[in-house]
């Protein structure tokens, strides 16, 4: 399950 | 990563820096909201939480770690150290928390990516992040003399969210598949509280005069 690409962000 | 991410993420260190700097060696923290500064640990600690459980960069993973010792230390130093939390002004910072985190959290409950603890941690996050500056604004609105670190700080703090808009807008163009309604609407309405504090802020810095909030 992949993490939303938004949480790439602090 | 892009420019604007980076140096969005740069200004944000900034501030801490400046805001460290002011604590620890003019050992004074008069003019900053404790409130703020306990709402920012929340929010770190909240959208940490995938700290340990999902793995971004080195990068990512040392600037969280940054900005949650930070946060912390600034909460420690602020109600423990003992000269420190004697420049408190603790009579002009009377926001209530909840008035702030409650509603949050209500909000993340029923608009979140996901509905699972995390997701919905990291939406609170989110959201509280956006409205954490407003005891820092209501104090400098009721402080006589804002010296010039607090200024900075507010400023950098500001910037930073400035340049995290103009980051969405590049991956917005260079990632199509890149939209985050949660995080743009949330991060519009934080740039706009800050929005009256820039105007005084450059009309004090271009005319040269100490800065002050009108009442």
């Amino acid at each position: 399950d992949s993490e939303p690409e938004s949480h790439d962000e602090l | 990563m892009n420019v604007f991410r980076l140096a969005g993420d740069m200004t944000h260190l900034l501030s801490v820096v400046v805001l460290l700097l002011k604590i620890h060696t003019i050992k004074s923290c008069a003019g900053i909201s404790l409130k703020t500064q306990e709402l920012y640990a929340v929010v770190f600690a909240a959208r940490y939480l995938d700290l340990f459980v999902h793995f971004v960069s080195l990068y990512n993973t040392v600037m969280k770690l940054v900005f949650l010792a930070s946060s912390f230390s600034i909460v420690w130093y602020m109600k423990r150290h003992k000269i420190v939390r004697r420049t408190y002004d603790k009579d002009h910072d009377t926001f209530r928390h909840y008035v702030l985190v409650l509603p949050c959290l209500l909000l993340a409950l029923l608009i979140n990516e996901k509905f699972t603890f995390r997701e919905v941690m990291w939406a609170f996050s989110i959201y509280l992040e956006a409205v954490a500056i407003f005891p820092q604004l209501v104090l400098l609105q009721r402080t006589r003399n804002i010296d010039n670190l607090t200024g900075q700080y507010v400023f950098f703090l500001g910037a930073y969210r400035v340049l995290y808009i103009l980051n969405w807008i590049y991956r917005y163009f260079t990632e199509p598949h890149f939209v985050h309604w949660i995080s743009w609407v949330a991060g519009i309405v934080q740039t706009l509280l800050y929005a009256d504090f820039f105007y005084y802020y450059i009309m004090s810095w271009k005319n040269n005069v100490k800065l002050e909030l009108p009442a």
